[in-house]
């Protein structure tokens, strides 16, 4: 009885190399993949999260994002106001989001 | 509120003109 068991060795493992070299994008954080950048995504992302009616405030905002300076925090609140992304409610410090998803 | 409504209807407009 043959028990031949002969694994197919059909084609040389052929290594690739070239292509599927993951991680090799040099690594600007500043642009994900709506336009925003990290900041304004963050805002946005607050400001979406809140289900005030009125919004969410932007002493509310500074506090939730401690580690950015104020000044940026501010700078991505008037951009994505620029954008129509939010805009602001009841007073000029109070903001919700125009993508209601 | 007037404002609110006026200020969301502005921002849906800036929106929709960055998405054309």
């Amino acid at each position: 009885s043959k028990a031949h068991n002969q694994a197919s060795v059909g084609r040389p493992s052929i290594s690739n190399s070239g292509m599927g070299e993951p991680g090799n994008y040099s690594g600007n954080n500043f642009m994900p993949a709506n336009g925003l950048n990290v900041v304004q995504n963050q805002v946005l992302n607050l400001i979406k999260a809140c289900p005030r009616p009125e919004g969410l405030n932007f002493q509310d905002l500074r506090s939730q994002l401690q580690h950015m300076p104020v000044a940026s925090v501010k700078q991505a609140v008037d951009f994505l106001c620029n954008e129509g992304h939010i805009y602001s409610t009841v007073d000029d410090d109070h903001f919700k989001s125009t993508d209601a998803e | 509120l007037v404002r609110i409504q006026r200020n969301k209807a502005a921002a849906l407009l800036r929106l929709a003109a960055r998405n054309v």
